[in-house]
């Protein structure tokens, strides 16, 4: 799954989410991808956040909705990705999954559990795409 | 008298001046110094670019929105770690089915398409619900023909050989791993029935040999005390190659 944020050059911000899900699902099955709030959220007023993992169990959480929720009221971008994440895994200790957050300044951080997680990040100050690895 | 009050324009200015290149300073760090920005999940470089190429260069000052979509439709043609486009990830009927959204975060406006059949451009179908419906979430084969209608191409076969072959070898392995819980039969293909928890004889514990495990797969079921606790067929597997 790719979840995706993008702020242009005005600060306006979109996100956006595509994935064919999880392999041999029962038919019908649908994952997080779709689910606004779950795969990804972005507000102008506040930054973006995009989401991949256990779909199952993540669109129960809606960890991007809340994410950008903790924004509004001031987390920064780790502290709103690790409670998002933290709130699943309290829940469910086995969950596998992981969010990145970006604020309207541009300030990001990613959060995971069960996996080791990566996301690419590309600004107009990098030369090209930069990967980050987050631990769980 | 003159002379003081041209100086005290010409310090007005200078105020009015720094303020307003504070301002723009400020601004331009809110706006501009870091931006545009690009974020994604996993190392999916090309997709970055392809979103970063809208979102900066001079000809396409493209929105955010044109810069995910771009960006999202390069990984699934390009079918990032199989988990993304067509070809991969095949249901229990060998087929692929898709799931894309879009969200404006200026508008708060959301386009999506949930297990779409037939389509292979997600988030532009999905970018197509948000742009011609005041809907939010089209599903299945009505996404379909709602995408075709709105001159996406279709429909088309979105499996692979990949996929088709992938989907042979786990039915020859008993269908397993997968997603079904108290049903029987447990361990092999369908199809399934389900267990009335509420008849179960519930002596002590329910005890379950383990049926087998491959490739660190716990298969069979498991012994479990709590008998709310569901009969898993066997562990789910969500990896690198297979999520959402």
């Amino acid at each position: 799954t790719i979840s995706m944020a993008v702020i242009d050059k005005m600060g306006h911000i979109a996100v956006g989410t595509s994935t064919n899900g999880a392999t041999f699902k029962i038919p019908g099955r649908v994952g997080d991808g779709p689910i606004p709030g779950s795969s990804s959220y972005g507000d102008d007023e506040v930054g973006a956040c995009g989401a991949t993992g256990d779909g199952d169990i993540m669109m129960r959480f809606l960890p991007c909705y809340q994410v950008v929720e903790s924004m509004r009221q001031g987390m920064d971008p780790r502290d709103a990705a690790t409670d998002a994440i933290s709130r699943i895994a309290r829940k469910y200790p086995d969950f596998i999954g992981a969010v990145f957050a970006v604020n309207k300044e541009g300030v990001h951080a990613g959060a995971c559990h069960g996996w080791t997680f990566q996301y690419s990040v590309r600004n107009s100050s990098m030369q090209d795409v930069e990967v980050i690895t987050v631990y769980p | 008298m003159r002379r003081s009050s041209v100086r005290l324009l010409i310090g007005f200015l200078l105020i009015r001046f720094n303020w307003c290149s504070a301002v723009g300073d400020k601004g331009a760090g809110k706006v501009g110094v870091a931006f545009p920005l690009v974020v994604s999940t996993w190392p999916f470089r090309e997709a970055v670019r392809a979103a970063w190429k809208v979102v900066s260069t001079g000809e396409g000052w493209g929105s955010a929105v044109d810069a995910v979509v771009a960006g999202c439709s390069a990984c699934e043609d390009l079918r990032c770690d199989g988990t993304v486009g067509p070809g991969g990830s095949p249901d229990e009927n060998g087929e692929t089915t898709l799931d894309a959204l879009v969200m404006n975060g200026a508008t708060m406006e959301i386009g999506a398409v949930a297990a779409m059949r037939y389509v292979k451009d997600g988030i532009k179908a999905a970018k197509l619900v948000m742009e011609h419906s005041e809907h939010t979430l089209l599903v299945g084969e009505k996404a379909t023909a709602f995408a075709i209608s709105m001159g996406l191409p279709g429909p088309t076969n979105l499996s692979s050989p990949e996929s088709i072959e992938k989907w042979e070898k786990w039915k020859q392995n008993h269908c397993q791993p997968n997603f079904w819980k108290n049903v029987v039969p447990v361990g092999k293909c369908g199809p399934y029935h389900p267990i009335n928890l509420a008849s179960v004889e519930v002596e002590g514990s329910v005890k379950n040999e383990v049926v087998g495990s491959q490739g660190g797969l716990c298969q069979g079921y498991y012994e479990s005390d709590n008998l709310l606790e569901p009969i898993k067929s066997n562990l789910k597997v969500v990896n690198r190659h297979n999520h959402d």
